[in-house]
């Protein structure tokens, strides 16, 4: 056993699995972060409610939906799927507005939720956070066609905050997708690569982080008319490098920054927070350049499987166009030239083990089964400016079941996409 | 273009230290 060798990871293969039971406690009151949870978890609003009326997603329906997402981050990136695409002109007519549509990534599985209040007096909506995209929404009242969500819908009459943001106003008109109804209110339109779809008014109300943290004059889109992959979350946050995002409405207040931290289980509770200083133990890596406004893209140069770099010809990822990081697909894609070589050498550290059958998009798969205890390599990220991150254990291994225990990592389909 | 998934993001700290054009990944952040 390498129990105390910085190269390998060992762990219990009794541990592999999350708890069936949330054991996260709750953020303090008066904290200003927002709890992150697992939208599939037994911590998450969304998932209670679904026990009770519908089955649990699979590991291989959520990798299937993260191609998903990810074929529609390649199709956005490629511009196909970046510009705006109008709407169909009887449907347009028929409700009276005439506006382009803004098409984005795909939902995919959305993984993470958190929980904000909208309105005055708050009320409490559980949706997901997206950093791959920037309008926020909910679903509101009147609806003509929502689908059906975890809370009741918001409802504007109720709250004293609320304001419709009229076509004039400039959040309407740096919107791309804006337009005007016939009662001069601004309607924006979002379709999201996998064909989910949005429509509402564009409004602003006060968003409450927590007891003690209040941003009045949120803008966010009030959808009267959505349908997809939304499963049962009350809307979408997005946390995009736009005007509209979270982050940069947040930050007069709070400063132009967000931090989050994801658990390691989805029975765990992480975190998401506007503002404050890094962490004092952060590695950094600039941005870099990237023509999607979206999206964060940084430069990933190098992996070590082990300890050891592993050989990645040097222009293997500036050849694949660079590297986004997003909060809202699963599994890390590589350009194939760098996930070849990752996959052998941790299929050579791996050698004892058992194969097991491939799990959707990941192809190296190992069973445990009748280990009391196991051992990966450890494996590092490199990025530009000398920042090396050595990935938490859970990071490295996608555990489907014991018997099932996957690289949790995937090849892009070439190293031109 | 590689995207960098939610799974190898697990358990740090990700900071978008957008003020200084930079991102920050901090070791066993959730704690």
């Amino acid at each position: 056993a390498r129990t105390n060798d910085p190269n390998w990871h060992v762990f219990s293969v009794s541990s592999l699995l999350p708890s069936s039971a949330c054991t996260a406690s709750k953020a303090a009151s008066n904290s200003s972060a927002l709890g992150v949870v697992h939208r599939h978890g037994p911590c998450s609003p969304v998932q209670a409610r679904r026990r009770g009326g519908g089955g649990a997603v699979t590991h291989a329906e959520i990798l299937e939906r993260d191609q998903a997402r990810v074929d529609s981050i390649h199709r956005k990136v490629a511009g196909a799927g970046g510009a705006p695409s109008v709407v169909d002109p009887a449907r347009a007519s028929e409700q009276g507005v005439s506006l382009p549509a803004q098409r984005g990534i795909s939902l995919g599985t959305g993984n993470y939720v958190v929980s904000v209040g909208l309105g005055t007096p708050a009320k409490q909506y559980a949706v997901i956070f997206d950093t791959g995209s920037d309008l926020s929404w909910v679903q509101c009242k009147p609806c003509a066609d929502c689908y059906e969500q975890q809370d009741p819908l918001f409802d504007p009459s109720l709250s004293s905050t609320y304001a419709a943001v009229a076509c004039g106003a400039p959040e309407c008109q740096e919107l791309d997708a804006s337009g005007c109804s016939s009662d001069s209110r601004c309607r924006y339109e979002v379709q999201y690569g996998d064909q989910s779809q949005t429509d509402g008014n564009l409004v602003r109300d006060t968003l409450t982080l927590s007891a003690s943290d209040k941003l009045p004059g949120f803008v966010f889109g009030c959808g009267d008319q959505n349908a997809g992959l939304f499963g049962q979350v009350d809307g979408l946050f997005g946390l995009g490098r736009e005007k509209v995002s979270l982050p940069s409405q947040g930050a007069p207040s709070y400063g132009p920054g967000f931090t989050y931290c994801l658990p390691s289980s989805s029975s765990g509770m992480g975190y998401l927070s506007l503002g404050g200083a890094p962490p004092a133990n952060a590695q950094f890596t600039a941005f870099a350049d990237g023509a999607t406004p979206s999206f964060y893209y940084i430069d990933l140069v190098g992996i070590k499987v082990g300890g050891r770099a592993i050989r990645i010809p040097a222009t293997a990822f500036a050849a694949a166009g660079g590297t986004v990081i997003d909060s809202g697909t699963v599994i890390t894609r590589l350009p194939p030239r760098a996930y070849a070589p990752l996959r052998a050498a941790f299929a050579r550290s791996m050698a004892q083990y058992k194969k097991a059958p491939a799990l959707s998009i990941l192809d190296t798969c190992y069973d445990f089964t009748g280990h009391r205890t196991a051992q990966i390599p450890t494996v590092e990220l490199a990025f530009a400016g000398g920042a090396t991150v050595s990935l938490d254990f859970t990071g490295v291994l996608y555990v489907s079941k014991v018997s099932q225990a996957c690289l949790a990592f995937a090849p892009n389909a070439d190293d031109s996409s | 273009i590689a995207i960098l998934g939610n799974t190898q993001q697990k358990t740090f700290a990700v900071a978008y230290d957008v003020a200084n054009h930079r991102i920050g990944f901090g070791a066993k952040g959730c704690s």
